[in-house]
């Protein structure tokens, strides 16, 4: 597997020719102008792909519709993915909503909320906008495998989270985004990241003067 | 300054500290146990922490009360930071919310919401929980420096964020935390950071199994 920063370069990469592709773009690009809309120097988006194949002609560029496929197959974006919510709050409702009206909207976006759990008896039963059932979180070790389920959100309260996750982990959970500002632990085999705004914002005030 | 990936750390050191502050914890923690927190090897907690003082003593380890006042001063966390909020929708509205909460019921957050904006009039006007006005983003240039705004939050959709951001810098923002799912362009002395959740999920769909 490559190293992360490179993926987060793909998966960058991959959106920005899905845009030229909706925006009717021309056939080819130059690794100069993918770089450009990426913010990247020329020799790293060439150094990137030759890491995956030879996907360019000298002097031509890359033919778009084949390198935005050959991009889908590495990332695993050529298939649907199911996502899964636990914990049904502020941010997990907005995320769920999100989530369902890209899918619905957009041919290329992968992701397909298949769930969502929650420990709150006045919201278990209850459907995220009439078609995402909330299931107890007790359910989770036998829904995760049932509904095929790749990635897990988690969307609970900080002190909540590794005891969800050890759950999550158990029933054979492969890779989870976690929004709870906590660090948590998982084995090897398990993908974890965060998206943790306040530590984002913690590192944004380094920057601002003394 | 320090790179960014020794800031990260720094943050994460901070909050686990704040943690054990309040759970009222012994007065001393080793780099090990501070580490182990954290995720990182000791070696690399005194490497971080060497980088910006002498603070602990060998042997002993560092004395929880003085190493949080250090780092909060590093980081510009002894002092109330000013964010706004420019886009009220789904996401905004959560992002606003939580930080209200936090910011009225944690002693440490530094992070005070001081406004919204937005460019629908149906919002425009309106108060979030009853204290944060919604002002219409043409009031952004005049309304950053009054309101002394330290740092923006963009959630507005993707084909707005460039023309908010621009906005913005020219009236003299310092720091952006963007969740536009699209890449954006400012001058190198403004601090642009991302949190986009279709590009994390998009990068953890590489790690399952094709
Ligand atoms: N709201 C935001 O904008 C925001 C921003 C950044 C980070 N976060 C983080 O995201 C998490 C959720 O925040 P929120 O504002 O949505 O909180 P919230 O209190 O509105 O929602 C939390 C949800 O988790 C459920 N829950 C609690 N324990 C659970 C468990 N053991 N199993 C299953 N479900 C459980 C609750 O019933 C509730 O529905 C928190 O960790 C918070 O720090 C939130
Ligand atoms: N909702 C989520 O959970 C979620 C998750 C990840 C990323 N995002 C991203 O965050 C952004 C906001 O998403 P949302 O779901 O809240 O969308 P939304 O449509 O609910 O809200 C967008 C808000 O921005 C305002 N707006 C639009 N153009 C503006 C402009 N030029 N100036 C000021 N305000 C403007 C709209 O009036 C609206 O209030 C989008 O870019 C989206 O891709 C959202």
């Amino acid at each position: 597997k490559a190293p992360d920063v490179v993926i987060r370069r793909l998966a960058l990469y991959l959106r920005i020719l899905q845009q030229i592709d909706d925006e009717e773009g021309g056939r080819f690009i130059s690794s100069k102008e993918l770089g450009d809309r990426a913010g990247v120097n020329s020799a790293q988006v060439r150094k990137d792909l030759a890491l995956f194949g030879e996907f360019g002609k000298q002097g031509v560029g890359y033919e778009i519709g084949y390198l935005r496929e050959e991009l889908r197959a590495i990332l695993n974006a050529n298939r649907t993915i199911n996502v899964a919510i636990v914990g049904v709050g502020e941010l997990g409702i907005a995320l769920a909503r999100y989530n369902l009206r890209r899918f619905t909207r957009e041919k290329h976006y992968p992701f397909r909320l298949v769930a969502a759990f929650d420990n709150d008896p006045a919201k278990v039963g209850r459907k995220i906008e009439k078609t995402v059932e909330i299931f107890p979180i007790s359910q989770l070790p036998e829904r995760l495998p049932e509904l095929r389920i790749d990635i897990l959100i988690i969307t609970v309260p900080a002190d909540a989270a590794q005891a969800v996750v050890d759950l999550a982990v158990k029933a054979g959970v492969r890779a989870i985004l976690n929004f709870a500002p906590t660090k948590l632990f998982v084995p090897p085999k398990v993908r974890l990241h965060y998206s943790d705004v306040s530590l984002e914002l913690q590192q944004l005030a380094y920057y601002l003067e003394s």
